[in-house]
């Protein structure tokens, strides 16, 4: 028998804008 | 020294496992440097969806949050690039509007939700994330899909803009009929008759290396066809605008002339089988337009043939196509002012916009219906001419 699968994290995502202020990578020299 | 022993694919699981310090390698070499026109051509379409996927898929396995967070910002950050630098190729923001589409398609398939699992192999329901919902992902990356397809849209409408009115107005292919120019009238396009004009051909031509690179791509039927429906309605709209501003577009062989045209772009239609996807619907108004430069225009019959004819041209229309009707032989006659009048009379009651020229930037919604695959993940392998030889398959 398998243990019923545990309930997943929802994870908060923020909107394409705010996406873009973040600059994740695009720091100089970035691809 | 190490010897590899090749896997059997039932024993790799769908996942690419990679270091946190190479996402941005990953990113920069599958979505950057990407030429859709060169390496692309002979990968599977979606490739670079799968990969980001079988990507996500390993770093939910370790139940590794900020890694999933920070490769799906790199991830929509990197196609925004991409399409910064090179948002008026059509191939390129073609290419990335069916990946995108494609890597939202997976994270509903693989989401764990019963409602997008109709359709999954048992081995595909094993390869459900398993530790994190990216419903709110999902959206966002549904907002990204559908600003790539209004680029796609503009990227296409400035391509086809210059063929239009050459090839949907001027240029003549019926022989015969519209050899006489109507009376009193210069031709207008003398200039760029001869020498580089575009003609229908041309226009269907455009319309099939549209079509041929989306399929390429891998596109979506269901979105294939919201294009297609698009393109006809920039061609139907600038066509009419451009016959309601040229006294040399309304004549009785100008009317000949566009049926033609309009049921060369229906056998377009039907040879994609494409008839359903109601492009020919958005080309009514044109279609209206050219009955009208043919039908009779001078008795209350008439004046009541023509009122319940033109039921998708507003007034102001019927009444600026009347009004230049030019005839092109001593056979017809110009239209009266009282059966414009009588025209006008009749239309009074209708609800409609006073509006003379069709708005050519109008966009129709667009929509991503979910669309799974078949593609098992653990079958997939990556062609050595992407340069992501520091991925592991798991």
């Amino acid at each position: 028998l398998r243990a019923p699968p545990r309930p997943r994290v929802r994870l908060k995502a923020p909107t394409l804008a705010e996406m873009e202020e973040m600059n994740v990578w695009e720091e100089e020299g970035s691809p | 020294r190490a010897v590899s022993i090749p896997r059997r694919e039932k024993d790799f699981q769908g996942m690419l496992e990679y270091k946190r310090q190479d996402e941005l390698k990953l990113v920069k070499n599958l979505i950057l440097e990407l030429k859709p026109r060169g390496v692309a051509v002979n990968l599977i379409p979606g490739l670079p969806a799968y990969i980001l996927f079988m990507c996500l898929r390993h770093a939910d396995y370790v139940n590794d949050d900020e890694k999933v967070r920070t490769l799906l910002a790199s991830t929509i950050n990197c196609i925004k690039k991409i399409l910064k630098k090179r948002g008026d190729d059509f191939e390129t923001v073609s290419f990335w509007l069916a990946n995108t589409c494609r890597f939202l398609h997976c994270l509903k398939q693989y989401s764990g939700d019963e409602v997008f699992m109709k359709h999954n192999s048992a081995r595909q329901n094993e390869h459900c994330l398993s530790n994190f919902d990216l419903a709110e992902y999902r959206q966002v990356i549904s907002d990204l899909a559908i600003q790539i397809y209004q680029q796609l849209i503009k990227c296409m409408e400035n391509i086809l803009q210059a063929m239009i009115v050459s090839g949907m107005l001027e240029h003549e292919t019926i022989q015969g009929v519209s050899g006489v120019k109507p009376t009193g009238l210069r031709k207008r396009t003398s200039s760029i008759a001869d020498e580089g004009m575009y003609t229908l051909e041309s226009i269907l031509r455009q319309l099939g290396a549209f079509h041929s690179t989306m399929c390429q791509h891998g596109t979506d039927p269901e979105l294939i066809k919201q294009v297609v429906k698009q393109q006809f309605y920039i061609i139907g709209a600038v066509t009419l605008n451009n016959l309601l501003l040229r006294k040399d577009m309304c004549s009785w062989s100008k009317g000949m002339q566009i049926r033609y045209n309009v049921s060369q772009l229906e056998e377009w239609l039907r040879d994609k089988n494409l008839m359903a996807c109601g492009a020919k619907e958005t080309l009514e108004p044109l279609i209206q337009a050219a009955q009208l430069l043919q039908v009779k225009k001078k008795t209350d019959e008439d004046a009541e043939a023509i009122c319940s004819m033109c039921h998708a041209l507003t007034t102001a229309q019927i009444v600026k196509v009347l009004n230049l009707y030019t005839p092109v032989n001593e056979f017809e006659e110009r239209v009266s002012v009282s059966f414009i009048r009588t025209i006008q009379t009749r239309l009074r009651g209708r609800c409609e916009s006073p509006q003379l020229l069709m708005d050519t930037k109008v966009i129709y919604p667009v929509t991503f219906p979910f669309n799974p695959s078949a593609l098992a993940l653990e079958t997939i392998q990556i062609p050595s001419s992407l340069n992501l030889g520091f991925l592991v398959r798991v």
